[in-house]
């Protein structure tokens, strides 16, 4: 189950 | 991060200067649309969760506060502050945007990245985003007339968005594992949306003449 990447942009 | 994301920010954190200066320095919203600035609100209070929990660096952090606090200031301004609200076009901005945020919420509960309350409230936030400036958008056909700071102020989200565009594509060709469709997709179809406002824009420009929106 891949997991979600981190918002890294605004 | 990438001179086109970089960019993208700035020309989002000069829209909102402009706004705030029109209203601070002509004690006067016309021409801007209140729904659309609750919608703003909406987005950046929702999208910014990860405040609590994510820390990505001091620039995401300050921008995130900045852009949760000026869009608050500017919706208290249009409701509260006496002179300002005065000016407010209240029977021309008439956008149903309950139901925009009601769709968002409903497509947000079936496309997302990860079926928990933080994603669930990014994906809103990203598809909020996309549609929020359609009651501005309205409101300034119903007007026809666009003062000098409202074109610049839309103009100014509009390049936001076109530079978010360039951002995905840098990232794209340069990250390997670059994928993020709901972001990328809601992204194109707000930028979309400023297709027509950008045509009437340039005309406008080109011939040195104020900006009209044909009725």
């Amino acid at each position: 189950d891949p997991q979600p990447e981190v918002h890294d942009e605004l | 991060m990438n001179i086109f994301r970089f960019a993208g920010d700035m020309t989002h954190l000069i829209s909102i200067l402009v706004l705030l200066l029109k209203i601070y320095a002509t004690k006067s919203c016309s021409g801007i649309s209140l729904k659309t600035q609750e919608l703003y609100a909406l987005v950046f209070l929702t999208r910014y969760l990860d405040l609590f929990t994510d820390f990505i660096s001091v620039y995401n952090t300050v921008m995130k506060l900045v852009f949760i606090a000026s869009s608050l200031a500017i919706v208290w301004c249009m409701r509260m502050h006496r002179a300002v609200r005065r000016t407010y076009d209240k029977e021309l901005d008439t956008f149903r945007h309950y139901f925009l945020i009601a769709a968002c919420f409903l497509l947000s509960l079936i496309l997302n990245e990860k079926f928990t309350f933080q994603e669930i409230f990014w994906a809103f936030s990203i598809y909020l985003e996309a549609v929020a400036i359609l009651p501005q958008l309205v409101l300034l056909q119903r007007s026809g007339n666009v003062d000098n700071l409202t074109g610049q102020y839309v103009f100014f989200l509009g390049a936001y968005r076109a530079f978010y565009i360039l951002n995905w594509i840098y990232r794209y060709i340069t990250e390997p594992h670059f994928s993020r469709w709901i972001a990328c997709v809601s992204g194109i179809v707000q930028t979309a949306l400023y297709a027509d406002f950008f045509y009437y824009y340039f005309i406008s420009w080109k011939n040195n003449a104020k900006l009209q929106l044909p009725a």
